[in-house]
C-alpha cells in the first residue's frame, strides 16, 4: 500500500497575503490513508500546522525507505499566544541566526516572535525618521538591522505564521537612545549640579512626546502586528529624583514626590499615541502593579518570578488579558534536564474564574541576551523552549514526563537533522548520526 | 510527535511511500491554489524537510510498487 499525496485544503478565507494576528484559525485536521492523505484547515495558518504534524509522521528506515502509519489527527493550540523572546540589544543576532531561530519555532508550533529589539546597550534598529538612533547608538554599523533586514525577518516570519512584535523597552532600559537622540534622556544631578549621567526618558518635555509621535508612527508602519510592547519594566527613579526640572514638574502637577504617578503620566502619553496609531500595547507587569492606568485592552506580560500564579491572578482579575514569561526564562541555566520544570509550569494553576483565566492568552520562552549571541543561542533554546511550546500548544492533559521524554529525544534529533544544533536533552544517539 | 495534538488516532497500517511519486499539493476545492505563494514554499520547505535529508544522503530507494 502506497501514500502517493498529500492534499492540502484551506476552507474558509485562505489569508493566503495576510499577516498572522491574535485571533488567526490554526486549526487543522489530516487524515492519512491510502492512497492521499488530506490534509484540512481554514486558513493557511493551520495549513502550516498541520504540514509540521505531518512532516512528523513519516518515518525513514535505516534502509532509506519512507514510510507512514495510517492516521487521523484533529488539532488545535490551546493557546493563542505562543511566544519566543528574543534580545538583540545586550548582544546582536546577525538576520542568519533570526531566520533560524524562525524556523525552529515553526518546527515547535510557536507563531509569536517578541522582539525585544534595543535596550540600555545597543540600538540596533535603524530608523528612518531618527537614523543617528543606530548610527550613534548601535556597537557598529555591523550591528545593526536596516529596513531591507526587518522586512526580511517579517516576511520569513509571516510564511512559518509567525507574528513578529517588537518590543521598544521605555522609559527605563533606554540608555542607547540618548546617545542619537539628545535631550531625550532625564540629565541627572549630584546633588545640584547636572552630572554626566542619564536615567529614564525625560517625561517632561514635551519633544520627548513629539518625538515618539514620530518614532511610533514610524514603528506601527514597519511592523504590521496590531501589537507593540512598550516594556515599562524596571524603573529607576533616582535620577528623576535628583532632577531639580522634574521636581519643580511634578510639584506643578500635584504628585508630591510620587514618581510612580509621573511614570504614569509618561506611559499614558506614550499609551495615546500608541492608541492613536491604531495599535494596542503589550506592558512589562510593573505598569500593572505600579497602579499605572491601562487601556482596557492592554495585554500585561507576568515576568517577576517569585509569585507569578498570583500576579496573573490579579492581573486576570481586574480584567487585563495576561502573557506568562516567569517561569520559562531560559536564559538561566542549570545542569540537568531544566525541560521538565519548564514542561510542568501549569499557567491556569491559580485562583479565578473560567473568565479570568481565558484572560491568560498565552505565554513565552525568553532567552535573555546577557550571556547569549550567535554562538550558543540555538542550544540554549532548543529543545528547552519545546518544552514550554508543548505546554502552551497540546491540551493541559498531556503532562505525562516519560511519555513526554522519549518524544522530545526523537523531536530533538528531527531538529538537528534539520539544521537546528538543538542541544541533547540526555544521553544517547540519533539515528541520521550513523548515516552522517 | 510534538507537540502533541488534540486528537490523535494512527492504525498499524503501514503505507510507504516512494519519493519521486510522492506530491504535496492543494486539493480541489481549495481556497488557495498556486497562486498563493506562502503555502507553495511551504509545501516546498516541507517536502524537502521530509525527504530532502533522504537525497542528499541517499539518492532514490530502491523501492518497486508491490
Amino acid at each position: 500500500a502506497q501514500l502517493q499525496q498529500l492534499q492540502v485544503s484551506i476552507t474558509l478565507k485562505s489569508e493566503c497575503d495576510s499577516f498572522p494576528n491574535v485571533s488567526s484559525d490554526e486549526s487543522y485536521s489530516l487524515l492519512v490513508k491510502e492512497p492521499v492523505a488530506f490534509l484540512k484547515a481554514n486558513s493557511v495558518w493551520g495549513a502550516l500546522r498541520g504540514l509540521e504534524t505531518f512532516s512528523q509522521l513519516v518515518y525513514q528506515d535505516s534502509y532509506g525507505a519512507f514510510t507512514i502509519k495510517e492516521s487521523s489527527i484533529t488539532d488545535s493550540p490551546r493557546f493563542a499566544h505562543r511566544g519566543i523572546l528574543i534580545d538583540t540589544s545586550r548582544h546582536y543576532l546577525p538576520v542568519k541566526t533570526i531566520l533560524k531561530t524562525l524556523d525552529a519555532m515553526a518546527f515547535n508550533k510557536f507563531n509569536v516572535l517578541h522582539w525585544h529589539i534595543v535596550d540600555d546597550q545597543s540600538f540596533p534598529y535603524q530608523s528612518t525618521a531618527f537614523p543617528e538612533l543606530s548610527n550613534k547608538g548601535s556597537y557598529s554599523l555591523s550591528h545593526i538591522y536596516t529596513p531591507r533586514d526587518v522586512h526580511t525577518v517579517l516576511e520569513y516570519a509571516r510564511f512559518r505564521g509567525i507574528r513578529v512584535i517588537p518590543e521598544f523597552d521605555t522609559p527605563g532600559h533606554a540608555a542607547s537612545w540618548g546617545k542619537g537622540q539628545k535631550g531625550l534622556l532625564t540629565p541627572c544631578y549630584n546633588p545640584s549640579q547636572q552630572i554626566e549621567k542619564f536615567g529614564p526618558i525625560n517625561p517632561i518635555l514635551n519633544t520627548t512626546y513629539t518625538f515618539f509621535n514620530t518614532f511610533f508612527k514610524e514603528i506601527s508602519s514597519v511592523f504590521p502586528d496590531q501589537f507593540i510592547h512598550l516594556g515599562g519594566d524596571e524603573v529607576d527613579f533616582e535620577c528623576w529624583s535628583s532632577n531639580p526640572n522634574i521636581l519643580n514638574f511634578m510639584k506643578k502637577k500635584g504628585f508630591g514626590r510620587n514618581f510612580i504617578r509621573l511614570e504614569s503620566f509618561y506611559i499614558k502619553n506614550i499609551f495615546n499615541i500608541i492608541t492613536s496609531l491604531k495599535k494596542h500595547s503589550i506592558v512589562w507587569q510593573e505598569v500593572f502593579d505600579d497602579g499605572i492606568e491601562l487601556q482596557p485592552d492592554t495585554v500585561v506580560e507576568v515576568w517577576k518570578g517569585e509569585n507569578y500564579f498570583e500576579d496573573l491572578k490579579q492581573v486576570t482579575s481586574s480584567g487585563f488579558a495576561a502573557i506568562l514569561a516567569a517561569p520559562w526564562y531560559l536564559d538561566a541555566i542549570s545542569y540537568g534536564q531544566d525541560w521538565r520544570r519548564y514542561y510542568m509550569v501549569e499557567p491556569l494553576n491559580f485562583v479565578g474564574s473560567k473568565k479570568e483565566k481565558q484572560l491568560v492568552i498565552g505565554g513565552e520562552a525568553c532567552l535573555w541576551g546577557e550571556y547569549v549571541d550567535a554562538t550558543n543561542l540555538i542550544p540554549r533554546l532548543w529543545p528547552r523552549a519545546s518544552a514550554v511550546g508543548e505546554r502552551l500548544w497540546s491540551p493541559a492533559t498531556v503532562t505525562n514526563l516519560d511519555d513526554a521524554y522519549s518524544r522530545l529525544v526523537i523531536h530533538r534529533c528531527r531538529m538537528v537533522s534539520r539544521g537546528i544544533a538543538a542541544q541533547p536533552v540526555f544521553t544517547g544517539h540519533c539515528s541520521h548520526e550513523y548515516e552522517m | 510527535l510534538w507537540p502533541w495534538p488534540s486528537s490523535v488516532k494512527v492504525s498499524p497500517k503501514l503505507l510507504n511511500i516512494v519519493v519521486e511519486n510522492f506530491l504535496i499539493d492543494h486539493g480541489p476545492n481549495s481556497t488557495a491554489g498556486p497562486s498563493c505563494s506562502l503555502l507553495q514554499e511551504a509545501f516546498r520547505r516541507y517536502y524537502n524537510y521530509i525527504f530532502g535529508f533522504h537525497k542528499r544522503y541517499h539518492g532514490p530507494a530502491e523501492f518497486q510498487g508491490g
